[in-house]
């Protein structure tokens, strides 16, 4: 521990700060996510990585879990993000009133962990190798910067910053950087976002590196949907566009926040109108 | 006052008994573990264990390590692992044998699967609250994620996403189609 605290004392020993613009940029199909070179010497002080994404709206930046805790900050923009706590159970459900009578799977209503919504100012923190996704479901571009802490005791790796994803062939942001020793570039997406131009070989999700055939087992699906898991044939890159708009089990925002942007009339209409939808559709509520 | 704090602190746990099992799936096999909480020592050291037994072609779920890294011995049997790294890499995929020692990193995905004499082992995790995230079956990150998020991120149909979701209904020990139907045809034969 002592070697360790003389180490990142000397890390902090340089002449003079400096303001520093991203370093690294990858062009996803609906966003950018730029990076800062986290060999900076400000960062290797400070023992944190710094990146900033811009989601188009409709963009969904795919799920992923970095070794890291994280803080991230809504510069601007609103959106729908779900964090994903191992062994919590799915708190938002589709009752069971509305599946009717049937109960096989094909009927089988949505339900998911929390899901929460971000607006500007926010601040939404992310423990270490906890999976969260984020969905743009505003009308303007949701920007929002993340900082990594590396040296955080809860990461247990080295001090590089390593964005795991689970869907997709996306880019780790800081890949590159720590390749090419992290000299500042602007580049292209990869393959149909980068031209036709470079290899997917290299970035993957993580069902990419297990057997497809043991997925299957493990999953108990077929090999089209593993196929499908396992991300290949997928050039979105990070964050990708949603067909249509994201169908989610989500309760709507509060009173506040709608007055504040002067919807909380519009939204209680909407509310008061699917109420009596689900009213006609299942026959009203039953007394006791 | 030490007599009444460190002196008298509990030392020992046993996790080798089948009946302490703490994870049980009669197909598929048993998980014990030992951490900060049944064992209060190992707060101090910040450090836990699991003991685990695996049957004949049984899997244990793709999982990553959250917060600490897994050092597996291998008690006995074989079993095939994959282990894979932030680039979606196969990091090591080979078969381990009684004996052996493999460690896996920190948030790197990781699956086992028993080969056919079955696959015993005990992990050393180096925190004492170590918990695991769940690719597949019923706690796992798959089904947490809504349908929607799913269908758009794997290019997939609802149905596709609902199957992904809810056709393991298991935990964690997973069994495998081929140990079943070499049980049903054991059992043909033995009738």
């Amino acid at each position: 521990r002592s070697q360790e605290s003389f180490r990142q004392r000397n890390e902090c020993q340089f002449d003079r700060l400096q303001a520093l613009e991203p370093d690294n940029r990858i062009q996803a199909e609906a966003g950018v996510i730029e990076s800062w070179n986290p060999n900076h010497d400000q960062f290797q002080c400070a023992g944190v990585a710094v990146t900033r994404s811009t989601i188009e709206p409709n963009g969904l930046h795919l799920p992923s879990y970095t070794n890291t805790p994280q803080l991230i900050y809504i510069v601007k923009g609103r959106a729908i993000t779900g964090t994903i706590f191992p062994g919590c159970p799915e708190t938002f459900e589709e009752s069971q009133r509305e599946q009717g009578q049937g109960r096989s799977q094909g009927s089988r209503k949505d339900r998911h962990q929390r899901l929460h919504h971000l607006r500007e100012g926010d601040i939404l923190a992310i423990p270490a190798g906890v999976a969260y996704w984020c969905y743009n479901n505003g009308d303007q571009q949701l920007v929002s910067v993340s900082l990594l802490d590396t040296s955080n005791f809860n990461n247990q790796l080295d001090d590089n910053p390593r964005r795991f994803y689970l869907a997709g062939n996306p880019e780790d942001e800081f890949e590159q950087l720590r390749r090419e020793g992290g000299r500042g570039r602007e580049r292209e997406g990869r393959q149909a976002w980068r031209g036709g131009q470079g290899s997917s070989e290299d970035y993957n999700n993580i069902f990419r590196g297990f057997n497809s055939r043991l997925l299957e087992e493990a999953f108990n699906v077929d090999q089209e949907t593993v196929r499908r898991l396992q991300g290949q044939s997928d050039n979105r890159n990070s964050i990708i566009r949603v067909k249509g708009r994201l169908d989610l089990v989500s309760p709507l925002r509060s009173r506040q926040e709608g007055q504040r942007e002067g919807r909380w009339e519009e939204e209680r209409e909407r509310e008061r109108e699917e109420e009596q939808r689900r009213m006609r559709r299942g026959g009203g509520y039953d007394a006791n | 006052g030490l007599e009444e704090t460190f002196c008298s602190l509990r030392l020992r746990e046993n996790i080798g008994d089948p009946s302490r099992a703490d994870v049980f799936t009669p197909q598929a096999g048993r998980v014990s573990t030992v951490n900060s909480f049944n064992l209060p020592i190992l707060g101090h050291l910040q450090l836990s264990a699991e003991r685990g037994t695996l049957y004949r072609s049984a899997i244990y779920t793709p999982h990553w390590n959250v917060n600490a890294h897994s050092v597996i011995y291998v008690l006995r049997g074989r079993a095939r692992i994959q282990v894979v790294d932030h680039l979606g890499q196969s990091f090591f995929d080979g078969e381990v044998r009684q004996g052996q020692i493999l460690t896996v990193p920190q948030n790197h995905a990781v699956v086992k699967q028993a080969g056919s004499e079955g696959f015993e082992w005990v992990s050393f995790k180096t925190n004492d609250n170590a918990w695991i995230s769940p690719l597949a079956g019923r706690t796992s990150v798959i089904r947490a994620l809504p349908e929607a998020v799913l269908a758009n991120a794997f290019q997939i149909s609802r149905d596709q996403a609902r199957r992904l979701k809810y056709n393991r209904e298991e935990t964690f020990l997973l069994t495998s189609s081929s140990s079943r139907r070499e049980d049903e045809s054991e059992r043909r034969a033995a009738a």
